[in-house]
């Protein structure tokens, strides 16, 4: 079972989350062990690289419209500074005494802490993308409850022009989305909502049209084409709810949503 | 994108320290 959910964030993350739990199990299995080496040059560029981590995720809050991300970034830049601190005591704690223990559960800490600080950001980061997506979504939905009341065929222009390039959006990000998920299920439920809506959408547009013909002709069975119509809009309505739901879990969610 | 590649750096930085920090203990256990 994967522990990350994307396969970015696994590529980033899953190698040194392994180098740290060996880093743990050398250090508790050899507390007495030998003495440590000067750490400082490459506890020197973890520093530089958070400083620029902390730099590049300011910008990403500044410059973000979304208030769940503002809210949610600082405290894990937070946390990959303060990891970044108990990293830099504990070098200077080694190049006094390598055999010190307090520097060896500072770096324990502090290498831990740069890895779930790091991991808290990219998931924080991705839950914003993923939000965008379902925000198009949602667009699709709001489009979808128009459809019951378009009665003409320039309304139906209209509505078509409006939907289509949202709905090519959603098809593509999706799409994109999809082929990174790790969890192979979530990954095909995703697949299927997709191949539906591009079934349902020509039927739902025809299915528009006959209602239109039959009020501008007269009537006759109208009733019958707009219950036609609505079920049509309404399994697209369901695929759309499905992806919304589908696109929020992760791999962590499994035990308690499926 | 620009995270990414943040996140990148830090876990490059990060796995070249842990693996100076474990060669030091590798040959006690």
């Amino acid at each position: 079972m994967p522990v990350f959910h994307t396969k970015t964030i696994e590529s980033i993350l899953e190698p040194v989350a392994q180098q740290v739990s060996r880093l743990v199990i050398l250090h508790e299995e050899a507390e007495d062990g030998n003495a440590m080496p000067d750490l400082s040059r490459p506890v020197q560029a973890v520093s530089l690289a958070v400083t620029n981590l902390v730099k590049v995720g300011r910008e990403t809050i500044n410059s973000s419209d979304d208030p769940i991300l503002k809210a949610d970034m600082p405290s894990s830049l937070a946390r990959v500074e303060n990891a970044s601190q108990l990293l830099e005591d504990a070098a200077a704690l080694l190049k006094s005494d390598p055999y010190s223990s307090s520097a060896r559960k500072k770096l324990i800490e502090g290498s831990r802490g740069i890895l779930q600080g790091t991991s808290s950001l990219l998931l924080c980061f991705d839950e914003s993308e993923v939000r965008k997506i379902i925000r198009e979504c949602k667009r699709v939905l709001d489009y979808l409850a128009v459809a019951e009341v378009i009665d003409t065929m320039e309304d139906l222009v209209q509505f078509l022009k409006d939907l289509s390039p949202c709905l090519s959006k959603v098809s593509r990000e999706v799409g994109t989305r999809e082929k990174e998920l790790t969890h192979q299920v979530h990954s095909e439920i995703l697949v299927r909502c997709l191949e539906q809506i591009k079934i349902l959408a020509p039927i739902l547009i025809c299915g528009m049209k006959v209602y239109i013909h039959i009020v501008e002709s007269g009537g006759v069975g109208a009733a019958e084409a707009a219950e036609n119509r609505n079920y049509l809009a309404s399994r697209m309505s369901d695929e759309i709810q499905e992806i919304i739901r589908v696109l929020q879990l992760t791999t962590y969610d499994e035990d308690t949503s499926e | 994108e620009l995270i990414l590649e943040a996140a990148k750096g830090i876990m490059a930085a990060s796995s070249a320290l842990v693996r100076a920090a474990n060669a030091a203990q590798r040959e006690l256990i």
